[in-house]
């Protein structure tokens, strides 16, 4: 059981890397260490995290997009070990700049050649990336409906709600 | 596998029966601050055999039954069907066409199906158990799941990698 | 002491009802609750939201916007009671949908004939609703630099920095 | 009182010399993620006295002190100045301009300033003690806070209340 984990803990190990450094920049290092090796099935997993070759500490002084750039790093990397047949993120591109969420929509596009994926969004770049975009409202009061959207009209939809 | 159709009715805000289709492989979900497209997640996951109460954000599991609202009256039972086609053979079953179901009443009888015929839980667990997919898997994602997976809390992370193993 | 907390919480509560109803709508309902109130000194004080005529039983039911609108109304009660002279906000506004945005937003900008606020986001409406941006930019790998920006000019300058 | 200007040298990834002037009343932050936005606002907490190294995102209270890049040596000094205008008398001083400063030196010698001058911290907290302002009360505010208000963890509601008093 141990010699398993220890080959794909491995293999994420550089998918992480590779994939870190596709969000981030060919300057950027990232790892996933075992602290205290002897004994893998107990050991904690470590994820360090340098971006632009700054010297952070640990984790928590990350910032809050580069925190959650790392965490979808390593969330990328385990599906890369095994590709799930289909993933759902929740908001995940809410703390993320323009370029970022740009980048993580270019790799969930190429993801989403093999598994299906359905994204919960504000963001209007990811909204614009989709295949199709599903609009959740409410009917009446505290009842919710779903029903097929045209891009185009949400972006005026939204507005209509305001009037 | 590819997901065909997910089918809510008295399941959260979802007081009448909704469906969403999946045709495409790239799917967004939009619309206003409570409206519900969290509840839709917190759906798939309940199907897929999520016990714990708080990654449903519950207080008691029978709040994920239509509580009622200003002109409605509260739902007696919640029920969320999941189907899907069995493509390249991923699930444990030798159906092409899979619909998983899970039903609760107010009295507090619950009932998972496996194409419509009641079966137990781990029967609906067991169909994923090699496919990285499960209620609390690396492929259910949200915003506020960033600090766990960083700070590992509760081994998370070490569950996310063995069911990626 | 005690008096004066109680006049205190009284007057939140009722500001915390009058800003929340601007946030979400007139049919939605709030309150602030004192539990085991024979000790007013040491008592929790619970936050209960009701949006829409919903019964949420605790605010954990709340989605992430409707937390985040039913704090940011606890907070703008207390700045009522008590105007700080300056207030400062970080991507407060990045769970919130358009609508919501622009109602946060222009609660902000009434306060600011008061008081400065001084607001960090991702969102381009904001953006365009403050008097000044300051962009900050990595000047080289690691170090920070801060200048001022015409809006105009941001919306292309983060795709340029693409580029 | 109105804010006048923020000076940072050596806080953090601030490694020069940088100014951020307020001259007007809505002012807006904006920048790449991970460019520094964050810990402008950890500079203007740090300087109101903030002693709680999980508030400032420190694994120990030197690190705020620029801690070197691909191209620049660590720093040996962190300092903020934080200058404002005395308007309608908020602040228990008779000063109309008011400035205050937080310095420290990697060997762990720590100092205040009040318009320059050598002062102890309680003279920077009374200061602001009937302002609402402080390093952290409920003006200042980042996303994260949001659960901890909501859930009241750690007694922050009440006081944010007593500040507000
Ligand atoms: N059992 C229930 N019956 C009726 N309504 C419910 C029930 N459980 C939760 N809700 C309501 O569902 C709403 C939350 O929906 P949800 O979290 O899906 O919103 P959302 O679309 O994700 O919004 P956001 O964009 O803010 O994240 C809440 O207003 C809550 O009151
Ligand atoms: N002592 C220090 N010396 C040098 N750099 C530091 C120091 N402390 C923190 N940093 C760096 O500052 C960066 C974080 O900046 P900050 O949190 O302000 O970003 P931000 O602009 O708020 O980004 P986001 O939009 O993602 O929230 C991190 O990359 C971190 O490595
Ligand atoms: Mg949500
Ligand atoms: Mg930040």
């Amino acid at each position: 059981a141990s010699e398993r984990f220890n080959i794909a803990l491995e293999n994420i190990r550089v998918n992480f890397r590779r994939v870190f450094q596709s969000l981030f920049s060919q300057d950027d290092d990232c790892d996933i260490v075992l602290l205290n090796n002897d004994d893998p099935l107990n050991a904690n997993i470590e994820i360090m995290a340098k971006p632009k070759g700054k010297k952070p500490k640990s984790i928590s002084q990350l910032s809050g997009g580069e925190k959650t750039l790392t965490a979808a790093s390593f969330l990328f990397a385990l599906y890369l070990l095994k590709p799930a047949p289909f993933c759902i993120f929740d908001e995940v591109d809410a703390p993320l700049d323009d370029v970022n969420v740009q980048k993580f929509n270019k790799i969930i596009r190429e993801f989403s050649k093999d598994s299906q994926f359905i994204v919960i969004t504000h963001n209007k770049l990811t909204m614009a990336e989709v295949d199709v975009l599903y609009g959740v409202y409410l009917k009446e009061q505290g009842v919710s409906g779903v029903s097929a959207v045209d891009f185009r009209k949400y972006e005026s939809a939204e507005l209509l709600e305001e009037s | 596998m590819r997901l065909k159709r997910l089918s809510i009715k008295g399941f959260k805000s979802f007081a009448d029966e909704t469906d969403i289709h999946f045709h495409e492989n790239l799917i967004g979900i939009v619309g206003p601050n409570g409206s519900g497209k969290s509840n839709v997640v917190d759906a798939i996951r309940w199907v897929l055999g999520e016990g714990k109460k708080s990654e449903l954000r519950l207080g008691e599991m029978s709040d994920v039954i239509f509580s009622g609202a200003k002109n409605r009256k509260e739902g007696r039972v919640a029920r969320v069907t999941l189907s899907f086609e069995n493509t390249k053979n991923i699930l444990s079953t030798e159906f092409s066409d899979v619909s998983i179901s899970r039903i609760l009443y107010r009295d507090g009888a619950s009932e998972y199906r496996l194409n419509n015929v009641p079966c137990r839980k781990r029967d609906i667990t067991d169909l994923f158990v090699d496919s990285g997919i499960g209620s609390n898997s690396y492929a259910i994602i949200s915003l506020n799941m960033v600090e766990d997976i960083l700070h590992d809390s509760g081994g998370s992370r070490r569950a996310m990698i063995e069911q990626a193993a």
